[in-house]
């Protein structure tokens, strides 16, 4: 992280939100304004006030191109999405977002409460990380807003100015959203072995389980591999003693903690047709050597020795899977059987007799 | 004359990396001491910097990769302080 000192004198800001962006509704402007201002104030003593008139600490505004006085322009769509001021008087604070962007709640677009969180670092005191993981990295890269946006990183660089909240719990504020693993609805992006391990993974996270002794670790996934993007949609072990992850229609291999030169690659290198755009789950039956990869209600199967996708697939899931009629989240193979998981539920599978052997819980890997 | 493809590239691609320095490389002149001359850096050195802030491979000159980076949406505030 890096800092532009001093930060502010006083925790009590004020701020003002001057005008709107037409792409939202003023309420869900309003809505992502001040939830990236908590994203601050859940790690340090500050505390932010709205006022409607005259001059506030930090001034809210959009424009496009040259805007009032403000000694920094926007560039129309792309490029430079906003900017501010570090703390001070005049535009000391200040945030301007550029109106020539296409301002969301989701992840089309730019998401304004991610850039405002972004931008408000810098209002207070922040000046740009290396990191990648960090809020504070220059690029834009949407997160799921349900996550906690903040990495370690940038917790560490705007404690060094105000110190932590009093009286905050003291476990790790950096994740204080990750999921609850023993919530009735705890459900699952994409599943992987690693040798001995079990990896689960969801959203940023990912817990590392070790089925013999019942260990749970969690960490985030970028801790391991930086390079990955977070919501991984499938995942599994092959042959190699590596791992494919998949998102979208790319895939990585990666290798102990390196991905393989010329990842990610497209999903039709695979042997994918193009109207097939994402995998929903896949796993590789180390009794066969074969890789299944399941999509929908169907499902393909590649030969990893031959690497290449056999003959006379896609074949519907529920023929060859009796039982297995739900969307297939994840799957994954442990001592010969295959666990499918669909939301809060998984299915024990014996692939030889081809027959459900009972529905469990998600989460009873998990101690709970 | 239509500009021959590749080099109209090459000719964006030169204007992109000079705006990019300029606006997020350029050391801002202190608004407290106006008047001091600060030496300009080559492009060279401003493209080391920000390749080494990107973890990219430092080479000083316009690779792909570092295009990459820079047609990326981001923030306007400086990578570097003044």
């Amino acid at each position: 992280y890096g800092v532009t000192l001093p930060g502010w004198r006083i925790n009590n800001l004020t701020y003002r939100i001057v005008n709107h962006t037409p792409d939202m509704g003023k309420e869900d402007v309003d809505k992502a304004i001040q939830k990236a201002l908590n994203v601050w104030s859940t790690v340090t003593p500050l505390i932010f006030t709205r006022i409607h008139e005259g001059i506030a600490d930090i001034m809210i505004a959009f424009g496009t191109k040259a805007h009032g006085h403000c000694p920094r322009y926007f560039d129309g769509p792309l490029g430079v999405l906003a900017h501010a001021f570090p703390p001070g008087n005049g535009f000391g604070g200040d945030v301007h977002f550029d109106e020539d962007e296409d301002w969301t709640t989701g992840s089309a677009g730019f998401n304004l409460f991610l850039v405002a969180a972004h931008e408000f670092g810098h209002a207070l005191g922040l000046s740009h990380s290396n990191d990648q993981r960090a809020l504070m990295f220059p690029n834009y890269a949407y997160v799921s807003p349900s996550e906690f946006p903040l990495s370690p990183d940038d917790i560490s660089g705007i404690q060094s100015i105000y110190g932590s909240r009093p009286n905050a719990p003291d476990k790790r504020p950096g994740t204080p959203t990750s999921p609850k693993t023993c919530g009735s609805q705890m459900s699952f992006d994409a599943i992987t072995t690693l040798r001995q391990e079990v990896i689960f993974l969801k959203g940023r996270h990912l817990w590392r389980v070790y089925p013999d002794n019942s260990e749970v670790e969690l960490e985030l996934i970028s801790t391991f591999w930086p390079m990955l993007p977070s919501g991984i949609q499938a995942a599994y072990e092959n042959m190699k003693d590596q791992i494919l992850f998949f998102k979208g229609n790319k895939f990585w291999v990666i290798s102990g903690y390196q991905v393989l030169p010329g990842y990610p690659k497209n999903i039709n290198t695979l042997g994918f047709p193009k109207c097939v755009k994402k995998i929903d789950a896949a796993v590789c039956n180390k009794n066969t050597g074969k890789t299944d990869f399941f999509i929908g209600n169907k499902y393909w199967r590649f030969d990893e020795n031959s690497q290449s996708m056999e003959k006379g697939y896609p074949r519907q899931i529920v023929d060859d899977f009796p039982g297995i009629s739900q969307k297939v989240d994840a799957v994954f193979q442990q001592k010969g059987l295959f666990y499918f998981f669909h939301g809060s539920k998984q299915w024990e599978f014996d692939p030889t007799a081809k027959k459900v052997i009972r529905e469990i819980r998600s989460n009873i890997w998990f101690n709970c | 004359l239509p500009v021959h493809s590749e080099n109209g590239n090459k000719e964006e691609d030169a204007k992109l990396v000079q705006d990019y320095l300029s606006k997020f490389y350029a050391v801002e002149p202190d608004p407290d001491q106006l008047g001091l001359k600060i030496n300009a850096e080559s492009t060279a050195e401003k493209l080391q910097k920000m390749q080494q802030f990107f973890g990219l491979k430092v080479t000083g000159k316009p690779d792909t990769e570092t295009l990459e980076i820079m047609k990326k949406p981001r923030c306007g505030v400086p990578d570097v302080g003044f």
